[in-house]
């Protein structure tokens, strides 16, 4: 993996077969399992990074839920190469792996990221089909079961925010409930999206404030600080439906109300003059800047265990 | 395979409620087929939606109608997305994965 490409973006076997290539090569440290099957039966594959331990305090990170937001999914190979390369030369990581498990989920959506390989580009939702229904794909960002079906989603299965038939209707979103409900321990959940350069805690679907709200709120400011730091990219944070709008059905609240406190969601660049056609020469730094917020958080979790 | 020929991404920053509620009509608007990559969600705060070709005069019209400004963020998404495919299968034919 020290050849491989990360200044482009790849297919869904590059990326396969890349992981496969990490976990031979770091036996002792990562591991790939498969939580689920997609719609058109691709396997949902998640790293796990463990220096050892059976069920640990754990972090969950996913890239790709909505598969037209490329830039994601290659910030998460960057994100899996680089703890690899770091667990043990960087501090901050290495104390995080000393006391924590860490998840990545890198192509969450697989079968629409095929999609937007082979035939639309601009492909977000999941490919389930239903009869009776004109359209294709649900959003699988809508699918959980947090305000499901409330105001800030869409039950016009033509809309690009349908919220599907019924909660955890998408294979891709029940497979991730069944394995955070199963782990019982992850204490962190982000869930990465592009674009607009936001980070994100909940609620979506209500405005009424979250509990822990106040330490979000700082926590968000320290990793905000933190990824601008590094090339002064400009990121907002706050709630989801204080600072973008109202969403329902939403990943983090459903984390959130599961009890997971630390979870986030990131919307990445573009700034505005690329959209969700990032060139990919910005792969690498918008990889480099979230990481750093990411260590913010991460190293929250692990000196504030609940 | 979609082809996005001719598109434009546009971009809108409503700043009066008024403007804001005219950009929401065009959402509710299924015929002209838009894709809001950023959905309206307050004032000063940036629209983009990808309109397809057949559907830019209508939009425009509709926008210069209302004296709403827009800029155009992506000139043509056909010719972004071909850059995208050609910068792929040139790292593709320079570093296969061992």
């Amino acid at each position: 993996t020290n050849t491989f490409d990360y200044t482009t973006y790849h297919s869904l076997d590059e990326i396969y077969a890349f992981m496969d290539l990490l976990v031979a090569e770091n036996p002792n440290l990562v591991s790939k399992l498969e939580i689920g099957q997609s719609t058109e039966n691709r396997p949902l594959y998640v790293l796990k990074f463990s220096k050892g331990g059976t069920n640990r305090p754990a972090i969950w990170i996913d890239t790709g839920i909505h598969s037209r937001e490329w830039v994601t999914q290659a910030s998460g190979v960057w994100f899996a190469k680089k703890i690899v390369q770091d667990h043990e030369n960087d501090e901050g990581l290495a104390s995080i792996l000393d006391k924590m498990d860490i998840f990545l989920e890198i192509v969450t959506n697989p079968d629409g990221f095929v999609f937007t390989q082979t035939q639309n580009r601009m492909w977000r939702k999941t490919r389930s089909k239903r009869s009776g229904s004109l359209c294709i794909g649900v959003d699988p960002n809508r699918n959980w079961d947090a305000g499901f079906g409330g105001p800030g989603a869409s039950g016009n299965p033509c809309s690009e925010t349908y919220h599907g038939p019924y909660a955890n209707s998408e294979p891709e979103v029940k497979a991730i409930v069944d394995f955070v409900k199963s782990h019982g321990n992850i204490k962190a959940f982000i869930s990465i999206h592009s674009y607009s350069q936001l980070l994100l805690y909940p609620y979506g679907y209500t405005r009424t404030p979250v509990p822990d709200q106040k330490e979000l709120h700082e926590i968000s400011e320290k990793a905000v600080a933190a990824l601008s730091s590094l090339y002064g990219t400009s990121y907002k944070y706050g709630s989801i439906i204080t600072t973008i709008y109202q969403a329902s059905g939403g990943t983090i609240d459903w984390t959130y109300n599961q009890g997971i406190k630390y979870s986030f969601t990131f919307e990445l660049r573009d700034t505005g003059r690329y959209g969700f056609l990032l060139p990919a020469k910005q792969i690498v730094p918008t990889a480099q800047e979230t990481w750093l917020a990411l260590q913010v958080i991460m190293q929250h979790a692990r000196d504030h265990p609940y | 395979t979609e082809t996005f020929v001719g598109h434009q991404v546009l971009r809108i920053v409503p700043t009066t409620d008024e403007e804001l509620q005219k950009v929401e009509e065009l959402q509710n608007l299924e015929e002209l087929q838009l894709d809001f990559w950023l959905a309206p969600r307050g004032l000063g705060h940036p629209v983009d939606v990808h309109v397809p070709f057949p559907s830019l005069q209508p939009v425009k019209a509709h926008l210069e109608a209302n004296g709403i400004s827009y800029s155009i963020m992506i000139q043509d998404v056909q010719a972004l997305v071909d850059h995208e495919q050609t910068e792929m299968l040139r790292s593709r034919r320079q570093l296969p994965l061992s």
